[in-house]
């Protein structure tokens, strides 16, 4: 195998089990990488266990915990390999507000250093963003772009 | 190489020309639903290089373009301009500040900008290619996307971790 | 084509033009049965603009515009055909809080006929709601049901 | 035929015998993620005979028996059973109250119960047959598949529809 991937896959490793630790408040995450019969065959799974639950196939997790897990291994990616920005459409969709809350201060924490421009309507999101760009449609069909305060934010996602 | 400004003019809802000024750290796009803010994200794939309609959630590639709406009548191209901080040089361009335009006309041409000099669609996926921002990179998420690693088998996962490292 | 399955289909039709109209305050949505050589192939096409906009392909439609399109059709195939029960399961989760509390009330309404069962984390669908169940871990991976009020269940999900 | 009351043990997290007394109208199920909301989801359609372990999350049928936490060791059955109010004779039987059991062991036996005798699966499947709350019914939608029915084939559709009528 390629020692340049299987180095990034080690740190990867290591960063995946310690992110979703955090982010999970505790758990394991494993990746591992399957058995075939020539190396560049091999596939990359995760073993995924949140705290105080056994571990099981990642299709019985709930839609929370599989964005949260897609969250942290993503984190653990750009935390070995950094992007010079990262743009996220809503990816804390499934996640209840305590969930969102880790959510942002993790890419609030992250965005010191990378540049996270994320598409939301969760206000524990937006609570932790630098600034605050407003789309509207105030002409019909058509996109206008507005600055928006936060408290203005928060009135306009609390219908 | 941080984003510090993208404009839209023509592209999907943005059919007024439209300047957004990004900071560093965290910035937040918010509004309601339908009102075009993943229609931001599709114009950064899409000046990047993206060549899937798909992906760009249209049937084929000039549905860019804006098509028209009660209140304007639909437009004959699509631009999209981005403007890069390179002075970490991270583009390999002598040039502090990098600016990437994309356009297409209703007939089908399509024109590629770079610092304002004509290059050819490959130059712009070239020139992307040891950022971290190229095709499969995890540099940008679509909505309803992010579960989507859990669901690759396990060697699309492994493809995808190459191209990371 | 059989008879049933025409005029079922007609009235489905126009229930989902009205219900779309009411649920986005306007636009126009049309069920259309496709060209085919027999009348047994012949699939079923939407054709969907919301209010000021073109008609255009579903797929450029907004996350939010696409599940409340589909919600419509839901309620339109349930106002024709009513079930003895409807389980839904965070169906809200893509709009934003001016659609969820008119999804909160489309609910309301139809639940006066059929029993509507929920699982949200939107405050304008528990707002409606007529009972309130909650669901907790108390004990590591094992699922508790608590008896929750609405200042409690909103308290929750306000982190 | 309304939902009365459904009653969990062994399925999934609901390691403890869990009753759950519904009303008419309109109920709302609320919680933390991962806490066992789209579990009860799950035992609904179980109970009603689902055939599929991918409907239900799981690889195979018995993934759906408690399979243990740090606080209790697994069990080695999972039951559920479903009350029905039925004094509007929906389902064609001369009781005002219907209740549905379904229990699965480890080691892959399974009994299903209608108001305590015992049947064979497809005697429940029978039942519910023309009620609305069969297969392909719009009774259950699960969770992110809401919009699943815009991105069906135009045939698909039709089906779903003739199912409906
Ligand atoms: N070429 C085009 N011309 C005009 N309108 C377009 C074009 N392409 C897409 N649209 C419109 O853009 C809208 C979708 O915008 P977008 O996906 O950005 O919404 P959004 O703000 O992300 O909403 P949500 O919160 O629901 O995700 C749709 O109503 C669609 O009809
Ligand atoms: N057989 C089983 N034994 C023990 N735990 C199980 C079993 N099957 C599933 N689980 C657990 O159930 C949890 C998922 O529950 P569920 O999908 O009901 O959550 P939820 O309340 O709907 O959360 P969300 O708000 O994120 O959708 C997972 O953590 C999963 O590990
Ligand atoms: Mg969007
Ligand atoms: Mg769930």
């Amino acid at each position: 195998m390629n020692q340049r991937f299987q180095t990034t896959f080690t740190q990867i490793q290591t960063a995946f089990a310690d992110v979703f630790a955090q982010m999970f408040g505790g758990g394991t995450a494993r990746l591992v990488l399957t058995d075939a019969e020539y190396e560049d065959e091999r596939g990359i799974e995760l073993h995924v266990q949140p705290p105080g639950k056994k571990m099981q196939h990642l299709s019985l997790l709930s839609g929370g915990e599989r964005a949260l897990t897609a969250i942290c291994l993503l984190f653990a990616i750009i935390r070995v390999r950094p992007v010079p920005f990262s743009i996220l459409d809503e990816v804390e969709a499934a996640l209840d507000e305590h969930n969102v809350n880790r959510f942002a201060k993790y890419v609030h924490s992250y965005s010191q250093d990378s540049q996270f421009i994320v598409v939301t309507h969760r206000q524990g999101t937006m609570e932790m963003a630098d600034a605050l760009y407003g789309v509207t449609m105030q002409q019909a069909g058509i996109s206008t772009l507005v600055s928006v305060r936060l408290d203005e934010a928060q009135k306009m996602i609390q219908s | 190489m941080q984003i510090k400004r993208l404009e839209l003019y023509g592209f999907k809802t943005f059919a007024k020309r439209t300047t957004i000024d990004f900071t560093s750290g965290m910035s937040a796009i918010v509004g309601p639903n339908g009102s075009g803010k993943s229609n931001i994200v599709d114009a950064v794939r899409w000046v990047l290089g993206e060549q899937s309609a798909k992906t760009l959630r249209g049937a084929k590639m000039n549905d860019v373009i804006f098509k028209g709406s009660d209140s304007q009548r639909q437009l004959n191209f699509a631009e999209v301009t981005l403007v890069f901080d390179n002075h970490n040089q991270t583009l390999p361009l002598d040039y502090r500040e990098v600016s990437v335009t994309r356009r297409v006309y209703r007939s089908g041409e399509s024109e590629y900008l770079l610092n304002k000099q004509q290059v050819r669609l490959q130059d712009i996926h070239q020139l992307f290619l040891d950022t971290g921002v190229g095709k499969s990179s995890f540099s940008i998420i679509g909505q309803g996307q992010v579960a989507r690693i859990l669901d690759s088998k396990p060697q699309e996962r492994r493809a995808i971790f190459e191209e990371a490292a």
